[in-house]
């Protein structure tokens, strides 16, 4: 076991409770500018741990970002354990990373469906939803991502408990989910939200259950622009970005819509590379890459925010 | 612990509407076990869909039958993930 964040091997997958205890190094390593929160427990008892990155204040405005929402997406906690370190490592050094966090918080949920990824590890690498137990059904789980206020029930999402867009039994079912709402609604001073997601490589914006632009769109689509472009500089990862609904398809109950319209403006979801060729099976010697390269779409969406007060 | 010797994932490039709604057709069935790991959507966006080995024959007779195109983007899907778990254990040595 590494004895350090710094030992950890940030170049390949980790377990749950490896991960786990990367965030307890990091909290240990950093007790003045990282802490842990506990913001919930996961439908197996699981607790829902959020790293936050505050230089003090309080309620300041926040940026939230997730990764692991569904379970076998391991790019997304591999590159948000990257993102962790790269904070602690940057603050005091790089001024833009520096003037973000001297005027705002940083909240980062790195497995957001603790049970389902467990279950990547255990039982079956290709699962994707959380562990519900569906009375009436032998299918099990829920897509975390449809299962959020905002279109819940839509065309965008399916009543099966079989299929992989199951939006389960009702709103906000999902304590994975509802302990994200709860948090959202307690601190009341986000300004980013960012869930993150493979894979496609796309940057993609409210709306995913209607085609009605919202109305902030042309504001999103340029600040989009240029966060793709970003990523883009580094190793050519090419991104499409736009609506959800125009981009990909009609997606209902998802994240990014419901943070939207919590007043939360800067809502984007994340489809991370594959490049083509792996789609969810990632070889682990592209963690840091693209690790690195979604640092700078983060970074342009983070100055931004704070640019931008609203 | 579920695994995945001979799934195969193809990458289903449509040209038209016509094979969108077929392959659309096809992820409702299933007895296929097919796993859409990218939607069909429209002709720009790829399909991607992992098969599983029993499935096989049946998928490609249908999509040679309306000459739909696509390539394996992965042969073995548990080749891969044998190798995903070997550099895992790898590092932990």
């Amino acid at each position: 076991q590494p004895r350090s964040t710094d030992e950890y091997d940030y170049e390949h997958y980790h377990t749950l409770s490896e991960i786990n205890t990367f965030m307890d190094m990091l909290v240990q390593e950093n007790p003045k500018l990282v802490s842990k929160i506990v913001i919930g427990q996961s439908y197996e008892g699981r607790p829902l741990n959020v790293l936050k990155f505050s230089t003090g204040g309080t309620k300041r405005p926040g940026i939230w970002i997730d990764t692991g929402i569904h379970a076998r997406e391991w790019i997304t906690p591999a590159s948000g354990t990257w993102f962790a370190k790269k904070i602690v490592t940057d603050y005091g050094r790089d001024p833009a990373l520096t003037a973000i966090l001297d005027k705002m918080d940083i909240f980062l949920e790195l497995v957001t469906n603790p049970d389902g990824y467990e279950y990547t590890h255990t039982s079956n690498r290709m699962w994707r939803k959380t562990r519900r137990i569906n009375s009436g059904s032998s299918c099990f789980g829920v897509d975390p991502n449809r299962n959020w206020g905002t279109g819940y029930g839509g065309a965008g999402s399916s009543s099966n408990p079989c299929s992989e867009t199951y939006r389960g039994p009702s709103v906000y079912s999902e304590s994975e989910v509802k302990s994200i709402v709860d948090f959202t609604k307690s601190h009341g001073n986000l300004k980013a939200f960012l869930t993150i997601h493979s894979y496609s490589q796309m940057l993609l914006y409210p709306y995913g259950d209607t085609s009605t632009p919202c109305v902030d769109e042309a504001e999103l689509d340029e600040l989009a622009l240029k966060a793709t472009s970003n990523l883009e500089s580094l190793y050519g990862t090419k991104y499409t970005y736009g609506s959800t609904f125009d981009t990909i398809y009609q997606a209902s109950g998802v994240t990014t819509d419901w943070a939207y319209d919590q007043g939360v403006k800067y809502s984007y979801t994340f489809e991370l590379r594959d490049n083509g060729r792996y789609g969810f099976v990632l070889p682990a010697d592209q963690i840091i890459p693209t690790a690195q390269e979604t640092w700078l779409a983060l970074m342009a969406i983070m100055e931004h925010a704070m640019n931008n007060p609203y | 612990k579920e695994t995945f010797e001979g799934h195969q994932v193809f990458r289903i490039t449509a040209k038209d509407e016509v094979e969108i709604r077929l392959l659309k057709d096809l992820s409702e069935q299933k007895d296929l076990g097919l796993d859409f790991w990218r939607e069909p959507v429209g002709v720009s966006l790829p399909v991607d869909v992992r098969v599983p080995f029993p499935s096989l024959q049946a998928l490609r007779a249908f999509l040679g039958y309306h000459e739909i195109h696509y390539e394996i983007m992965i042969q073995d899907l548990q080749d891969v993930l044998d190798e995903e778990q070997e550099m895992t254990r790898a590092r932990v040595f």
